[in-house]
């Protein structure tokens, strides 16, 4: 474990760059689209060094209180700890009272760890929770690179203060383009329908290139 | 891997958030395929502020529901494509269309099976026409087809109907369609009434070349 935790650092601290894959010819013209602010929902995305430097690598979301969760997640046999988590949360059925957030990073995927994947869930999701004082079970994480290597959340959890200073409104693009891997543009949507006595705003982001088969449930 | 975050102002409650979104999964993001290969990772999460003026959604059959339903549905589904369109060394987006099968598993199997197969999508990076590919992946499917109820199109092209290729069968005009884009692949199995499409990509050099050294 050790080893791999080095090994990992060592290439951030050699200033490992993530080479660039050229954007995908069938990419939306036009680039991001301009999404509509969702009133209750900041964002922030900062550079942790996970695996590379260079880049923004983790994006944190804050949500107020009031704000209902739903998910969906792999149902992949060998799913990641942090999924395991989510899972966990939501069966709870914790109540729209408290606050919530999201913390995503790219470059590791903290998939089969053993317990230290649990480990550094409840490290991301305590921090995230402490900092912006709410209950854990409402702070969600998700991880996405290499398999199989202790994720140094350590790097995560000393940013965190950072995020919660950098949250906005306005920085969903941000968000979008931290949770990138072998993505080649960042991935945004959205709906605006007319409700009983205001608009109802929807925007959404994604990543995705490559292990792309999904079985949600 | 991928990763979904969509946010919205509506007022609605934890578990009817939950049933819109889970009614939704099916036909968007457990419809595309890129690599065949399901992550350890992939979540999708939907958060409801609640902040927004309307009234809150209540009823499920209501009006304004029902277009919200359609809108985050919308929202799913493009940001599903995108994904696709991202697919790791994609130059094509293709949709394949499976009609007329026994019943929906059916249908989802064929689907899969040609969106899923390394000779269909090779041939597609080739722009190559290649329905017998297209009849390999129905046959080993484990769907119920039958080879004389059986139609395959390309676009608006049919290549091959009632066991045969088709008479009106042009290799010019098929490998002029495949230069597009933006590709449809339509099997009728001929059989029953059941539907549905899945969205995938051509399989390229590229693939390999962004894939076989992704850990080092």
């Amino acid at each position: 474990v050790a080893d791999a935790v080095g090994e990992a650092a060592d290439k951030v601290a050699a200033g490992v760059k993530k080479k660039l894959n050229p954007v995908s010819p069938l990419a939306p013209k036009g680039g991001f689209p301009a999404l509509p602010r969702i009133a209750g929902a900041e964002f922030a995305a900062i550079e942790a060094g996970v695996r590379y430097a260079g880049r923004k690598d983790v994006m944190l979301v804050r949500l107020v209180p009031g704000t209902a969760i739903a998910g969906a997640f792999t149902t992949s046999a060998t799913r990641a700890a942090c999924v395991l988590d989510c899972e966990a949360k939501l069966k709870q059925r914790p109540g729209v009272r408290d606050g919530a957030a999201i913390v995503v990073n790219s470059g590791n995927a903290n998939a089969f760890t053993g317990k230290l994947g649990q480990e550094s869930v409840d490290a991301v999701t305590g921090s995230a929770a402490k900092a912006l004082g709410i209950p854990s079970g409402r702070v969600f994480s998700s991880s996405t690179g290499v398999i199989g290597e202790p994720l140094p959340h350590e790097r995560i959890v000393a940013k965190i203060d950072d995020l919660k200073a950098a949250l906005s409104e306005d920085a969903i693009e941000l968000a979008a383009r931290a949770i990138m891997t072998t993505d080649t543009f960042p991935k945004g949507a959205a709906a605006v329908i007319d409700g009983e006595g205001g608009k109802i705003k929807i925007a959404g982001i994604a990543k995705g290139s490559g292990m792309i088969a999904p079985d949600m449930a | 891997t991928m990763l979904v975050y969509i946010f919205t102002d509506a007022t609605i409650a934890p578990a009817a958030l939950q049933k819109v979104v889970s009614r939704q999964v099916g036909d968007t993001f457990n419809a595309i395929t890129v690599d065949s290969d399901t992550s350890t990772s992939d979540a999708l999460i939907v958060a409801a502020t609640g902040k927004s003026k309307a009234a809150p959604i209540g009823d499920l059959r209501g009006k304004v529901a029902k277009a919200f339903e359609a809108a985050l549905r919308g929202v799913m589904m493009d940001l599903a494509h995108q994904v696709v369109r991202d697919g790791e060394g994609a130059t094509k987006l293709v949709e394949v269309r499976v009609e007329g099968a026994a019943d929906a598993a059916d249908a989802r199997r064929a689907a899969m099976a040609i969106a899923n197969s390394p000779l269909v999508k090779t041939a597609i990076a080739g722009e190559d026409p290649n329905w017998g590919r297209i009849v390999m992946a129905v046959g080993k499917s484990g769907a119920r087809a039958d080879r004389d109820t059986m139609s395959i199109r390309f676009g608006d092209l049919t290549l091959a109907e009632k066991g045969w290729r088709s008479p009106s069968y042009s290799e010019e005009a098929a490998a002029a369609y495949m230069k597009n884009d933006e590709l449809k692949i339509t099997v009728d199995l001929g059989l029953g009434k059941a539907a549905t499409s899945v969205w995938t990509c051509d399989l390229t050099h590229r693939y390999i070349d962004i894939n076989a050294d992704y850990r080092s």
